[in-house]
């Protein structure tokens, strides 16, 4: 069925929603702002 | 989704004209369907047996340029200009809508340059007309252009007529895509189920620590 | 069936309002019911307030010990929390839309009032309980409703809370047992003072099969927005306050622990179940904010390995 291939085709040329340095910087860096809060709170438990 | 609806009944009438319709009457037609202005699909069109049967005859160029729109670009249609018949504007028109369309298969973010090249556009207003009345407000592509960087970033583009051959590799980037989502579930099953014997672990600590606490507390007592 | 609620009974509601239950039992409302067309407009008009305080009154009617509200208004003031009566600005618009209201065909009268807390939790304040108790002085029926926008997007719930105060000098025979949440140090005082004075009832949500339909659209309208945002990202001055209060915290209590190491050896077990107790809060409060950051990088993390790693 040609129009759900073009469907498809249109959905799959969004892959990847995201690719480029300065996102993987700022994702980085938030997952390891997020590590840090972790890591403090355990310290606060312990 | 929005540009298949919108197309959906156009792509019947063209195609129910070409199944009735042969020879001279058919590369009407053809000529009709590429220049209209909703119009971006034609394989199903190309499938008719009688638009096929043009293969070889005198109207053959006919089905050529049909092709042309159905998988090329304006820059294959310059090169093999001799070989296809001349394009009224409006099929200038859609043909360089279905290049964008093109283009944005392959990148995200599409320059200026390269935009202005392959659509023989020479200043950047008379591309940025284009891209938003004759792309963006038909609903082709969404996306954002960025004058700073002298780009457009594309969010959305509309599926173009499949390339024999394309199916295979659409294929092992949908299984890609399942098998990277299965894993991902497994995945959060197994954190899951590490969370709860965490947690039952946890609870058992804390009770045996409760206990000996109550137990050192008799003691001294 | 489940569209009867929404029948108004004038005649009931008369009867109940001369009976008046409530006159002799101040716990006598126990539920809350708010419709979803409610819950949505009192969220989306205390997140359009920032992090300034809102407020807006309740219409609705009640059903023997539950309060139902039905619909819900904004009212034309800010500041709250920072005025002793700032209902006082908007005596005459709440008057106007009560009579056209009425004039339109809407039967309810107004039940309750919200307002919202941005960032510190839902409770009532000094200021809130006077306000309330003088509503219930002469209101009747009325409650009070507090929306946190705020801990609503960090927790990913809506925080909210229905609260009615006891009248003057009543003391309540039972301590209630209200969940846990985090109260600012700033805050803390004015929790505390007036924590006893009034009481919580238990909210449930109800909507018309209507509201489903709508709702289902709505949903498939704006789930990209809801799947692309993050609360790491939306709410990280929120974040940075609630880590720079648990600071605070930690400190005060390392402070009362310094003064005390002598006076526990005297004060005994009491003093040191204290601390005890400030210590677990702290615990607590740094265990939720790392819980509402943990949740928010792992939606991150789903999203990057569901629509980033896959190529053509």
């Amino acid at each position: 069925e040609n129009s759900l291939l073009r469907q498809v085709s249109s959905l799959l040329r969004r892959l990847p929603a995201i690719e480029s340095e300065k996102f993987q910087d700022d994702f980085l860096m938030e997952y390891n702002d997020t590590l840090l809060i972790t890591y403090l709170a355990m310290f606060t438990n312990c | 989704m929005d540009i298949e609806q919108k197309q959906a009944e156009h792509i019947d009438y063209f195609v129910k004209q070409a199944s009735n319709l042969k020879g001279t009457a058919l590369s009407t037609v053809i000529v009709e369907a590429t220049s209209h202005p909703s119009l971006f699909a034609f394989s199903e069109i190309i499938a008719a047996s009688n638009v096929l049967e043009l293969e070889g005859t005198e109207n053959s160029a006919s089905l050529d340029l049909l092709r042309m729109f159905a998988y090329g670009t304006w820059s294959e249609y310059k090169s093999a200009a001799d070989r296809l018949p001349q394009l009224v504007p409006d099929q200038v028109l859609k043909l360089k809508q279905l290049t964008v369309l093109t283009l944005a298969e392959t990148n995200k973010v599409l320059p200026y340059d390269l935009l202005m090249q392959e659509l023989d556009v020479t200043n950047v207003r008379e591309l940025e007309d284009f891209l938003i009345n004759d792309c963006m407000y038909v609903g082709i592509v969404r996306g954002k252009l960025d004058q700073l960087r002298r780009c457009f970033e594309v969010q959305f583009a509309a599926g173009r007529d499949l390339r024999p051959g394309q199916l295979g590799s659409m294929i092992q980037t949908l299984a890609n895509w399942l098998s990277t989502s299965e894993n991902l579930l497994v995945s959060i099953q197994e954190k899951i189920k590490w969370a709860d014997t965490m947690s039952e672990i946890d609870k058992k600590h804390k009770k045996e620590v409760d206990e000996r606490v109550e137990e050192v507390k008799k003691t001294l007592s | 069936a489940s569209d009867s609620i929404f029948f108004y009974d004038e005649a009931a509601q008369a009867k109940f309002q001369q009976e008046k239950p409530w006159a002799n039992d101040p716990h006598y409302f126990k539920r809350v019911k708010i419709s979803a067309l409610a819950l949505l407009k009192m969220v989306v008009h205390a997140r359009s307030g920032g992090t300034i305080e809102v407020m807006g009154l309740m219409q609705g009617k009640t059903d023997r010990d539950a309060i139902i509200v039905m619909d819900a208004f904004a009212l034309p003031v800010e500041g709250t929390e920072t005025r002793v009566n700032a209902q006082a600005d908007a005596y005459e618009y709440m008057v106007d839309y009560s009579q056209t209201n009425k004039q339109a065909g809407r039967l309810e009268n107004v039940v309750g009032w919200y307002h919202s807390h941005p960032g510190y939790g839902c409770w009532l304040s000094g200021i809130d309980v006077s306000t309330q108790m003088l509503n219930q002085q002469y209101q009747e029926p009325f409650l009070a409703v507090v929306i946190d926008p705020t801990r609503t997007v960090s927790a990913g719930k809506v925080e909210i809370g229905a609260f009615r105060t006891y009248p003057e000098g009543y003391k309540p025979p039972d301590e209630p047992v209200s969940e846990y949440q985090t109260i600012p140090l700033n805050k803390i005082e004015d929790f505390g003072v007036h924590c006893k004075q009034y009481y919580a009832l238990d909210i449930t949500y109800f909507k018309s099969s209507l509201d489903c339909h709508l709702l289902d659209l709505l949903w498939n309208k704006y789930w990209v927005n809801t799947l692309s945002s993050s609360p790491l990202l939306g709410n990280g001055d929120y974040v940075a306050g609630q880590i720079s209060d648990l600071a605070e915290k930690i400190e005060q209590a390392e402070n009362q622990l310094a003064h005390s190491r002598f006076g526990s050896l005297i004060g005994g077990p009491l003093r040191k179940k204290e601390e005890e107790s400030q210590l677990t809060k702290i615990t607590r409060d740094s265990a939720k904010i790392t819980v509402e950051q943990v949740h928010g990088l792992m939606s991150q993390v789903i999203k990057d390995i569901l629509f980033n790693s896959v190529r053509q």
